[in-house]
This record gives structure tokens, C-alpha cells and sequence, in this order.
């Protein structure tokens, strides 16, 4: 995947760390310090559908497809910039009576985006 | 408050203005944040824990190995440790108070319980301990199940018992009360139950709506 820089504007993962110290969250959350809430933004255009895809074959049947089918004016529309790898968010916090919690949080972490 | 001198790079309609955008993932970081954790709102701490008592906690909890991906299965698994509210019930009995309100509140259901305490015993000396535990049903004060143990202790350390489908159910109502009574020469001194670093707790596996698990084939 690609991290946006400047003025990009093609698909790409926007890092936005939240620091729990910011939204006063450090009292009852023990671990981590932050949590990086990245986001995919920025255009996907119909020549790149499917890229940086989850392997160049599904990039390659995606143009075949759209040169098939002269694919200009489909009504399928356009492609999406989507997340393509995502990792779990492990978190240690106190609950309400103050226990000690230990959970994993599945797809939290956006690691990398791409054009769907 | 979109801006109209500039515009937005991935949509290209007017941009967002940065402090405002700012704002909003930060909100929605909390939202998503409470909703994986199946809360209404941030907790307010009622008892503060003890660093001293934290650590020695943490040192024991294992969750699964780093980096091994939550339960095939895709429900959320929790590890909890409760920390005991710890009073003298009669001259040799102590009763132990555990609070899990959070846990049955967003119907979650724990699995498997286990008591941890600390043991001191003098230097180079070993020590059987026998211990009866006894849970208290939550519906009447009478004691209910009592379940005996027997520990060899070769040296001052932390110990582990497993506690039964009694204690596990009174977890799942919230409030799990145990009462520890320390049988034979010299045990009551041994079972450290008062002081920061050597507060005893529950460790807990809690499972996500655990009850309606629907097993797929």
C-alpha cells in the first residue's frame, strides 16, 4: 500500500495516530498509549481498479475486464480505495469496578489501502 | 465547515476545514473504540488499583502468544483480573469480594476462573497448606459449595487454584464472594491476602456472548 504524502491524491493510508493522553482516555486505558486510527482516502480511477490489489493477477483480470467491456460508461461505477490489510488493536484497560481488562480487537489498525 | 478557497484532494469538493476534521476522527476513534468494547460510555474508575499491585498482576496474566489472531471463531476473547475486596468475616476466615457488574451488563459469559494468592513462608523450609475455599450463592448468605486443596509450598511465591462451576456462575452474576479458611499449624500466617504489591485477585477468560455460540460446520 501506498502512505499519502503532500498533495496525493491516488488511494492511499492516511496515518492518524490518537494519543489517549489528548481525549483524557490515560486514566482507564493501561496500554497502549495511542491508537493509530489510519484511514484510506484519494481517487481511484478505472485504469487503477484493483490496485495495489491482493495480487497483480487480480490487478491484470480487473483491466481485462474493463477493456473487455469497454467498461467506460458501466453502470458497475467506479472502483473504491479501501483498506486491503488490517491488524488488531490489543488493549489492557480498567473497567468500571476497576478491573483489569485484556482484550484484542480484530481489524482495528489499517494497515494499508487499495483500489477495490 | 467546508472551506471554499480550498479543495479536498481525494473527492475534489471543498475541504474540510483541518481543526474540524480533527475533531471528528477523534470522536470517531472513541466511538468505535467503546462500541468493539461493547461499552455506553468511558468507565469512571471507581477503586483505584495500585501500581505495586498491577504489576504483580500483569506478570501473571497470559493471554495468547503476541501476535496470534483472535479465536477462529471471531468472537472477542477477554482476559480479566478482578482484585479482591479483601475483610476478616470471623477470627479465621477471610472473605474475599470480587465485582465482574461490566461483564454481565454486555452479556458476556466467563469460561474459566482461577484464584491467585500470595504464600510467604520462611526461608529453606517447606509447608502444606490446606486450604478450604467456599462460595457464597448469591441468592442467600448461606455458604454454598466448599471445596478443599491441598498445596506443598517449598518457597514464598504466588499460587493458582481453579475455581468450580459455583464460583463461575456467581462471576457471571457479578459478584463473586469466596471465603478462605486456612487449616492447620501455622497457615494462617502464611496465606498473605493484605498489603499493595500481594492483593489477591481472580483471573478470569471471558468470551463474548458466549452462550449463543452458533458452531459452524
Amino acid at each position: 500500500g501506498i502512505n499519502c504524502q503532500g498533495g496525493s491524491r491516488m488511494c492511499c493510508r492516511q496515518e492518524f495516530f490518537v494519543d489517549f493522553r489528548d481525549i483524557g482516555w490515560h486514566d482507564w486505558i493501561i496500554q497502549p498509549e495511542g491508537y493509530a486510527m489510519n484511514f484510506c482516502t484519494g481517487q481511484c480511477p478505472l485504469h487503477v481498479a484493483g490496485m495495489p490489489g491482493i495480487a497483480a493477477s487480480f490487478h491484470t483480470a480487473v483491466l481485462n475486464l474493463l477493456k473487455a467491456n469497454t467498461a467506460a460508461g458501466t453502470a458497475g461505477g467506479g472502483s473504491c480505495c479501501v483498506p486491503t490489510a488490517r491488524r488488531p488493536l490489543s488493549l489492557l484497560y480498567y473497567d468500571r469496578d476497576s478491573n483489569v481488562v485484556k482484550t484484542d480487537i480484530p481489524d482495528m489498525v489499517v494497515e494499508a489501502c487499495g483500489c477495490s | 465547515i467546508p472551506r471554499a478557497d480550498s479543495q479536498c484532494l481525494a473527492c475534489g469538493g471543498p475541504a474540510v476545514d483541518v481543526e474540524r476534521q480533527r475533531e471528528l476522527l477523534l470522536d470517531l476513534a472513541k466511538r468505535s473504540i467503546l462500541e468493539k468494547l461493547r461499552l455506553s460510555q468511558r468507565p469512571t474508575l471507581s477503586r483505584p488499583v495500585s501500581r505495586a499491585a498491577l504489576r504483580a498482576a500483569l506478570q501473571r496474566l497470559h493471554g495468547p502468544p503476541q501476535g496470534m489472531l483472535p479465536e477462529a471463531d471471531g468472537e472477542q476473547e477477554y482476559e480479566i483480573i478482578s482484585f479482591a475486596d479483601t475483610g476478616l468475616s470471623d477470627i479465621n476466615q477471610t472473605r474475599l469480594d470480587f465485582h465482574f457488574s461490566d461483564r454481565t451488563a454486555s452479556g458476556m459469559e466467563i469460561q474459566q476462573a482461577s484464584l491467585m494468592f500470595f504464600v510467604q513462608i520462611p526461608p529453606n523450609t517447606t509447608q502444606t497448606l490446606k486450604l478450604k475455599i467456599l462460595v457464597l450463592s448469591s441468592r442467600d448468605t448461606n455458604l454454598t459449595s466448599a471445596t478443599q486443596h491441598l498445596l506443598d509450598v517449598d518457597a514464598s511465591g504466588w499460587h493458582q487454584l481453579f475455581l468450580g462451576p459455583e464460583a463461575q456462575a456467581a462471576c457471571n452474576q457479578g459478584h463473586l464472594t469466596l471465603e478462605l479458611v486456612p487449616e492447620g499449624q501455622g497457615a494462617w500466617s502464611s496465606v498473605i491476602l493484605g498489603g499493595a504489591a500481594h492483593r489477591p485477585f481472580v483471573s478470569a477468560k471471558v468470551k463474548a456472548g458466549g452462550k449463543h455460540r452458533v458452531h459452524r460446520r
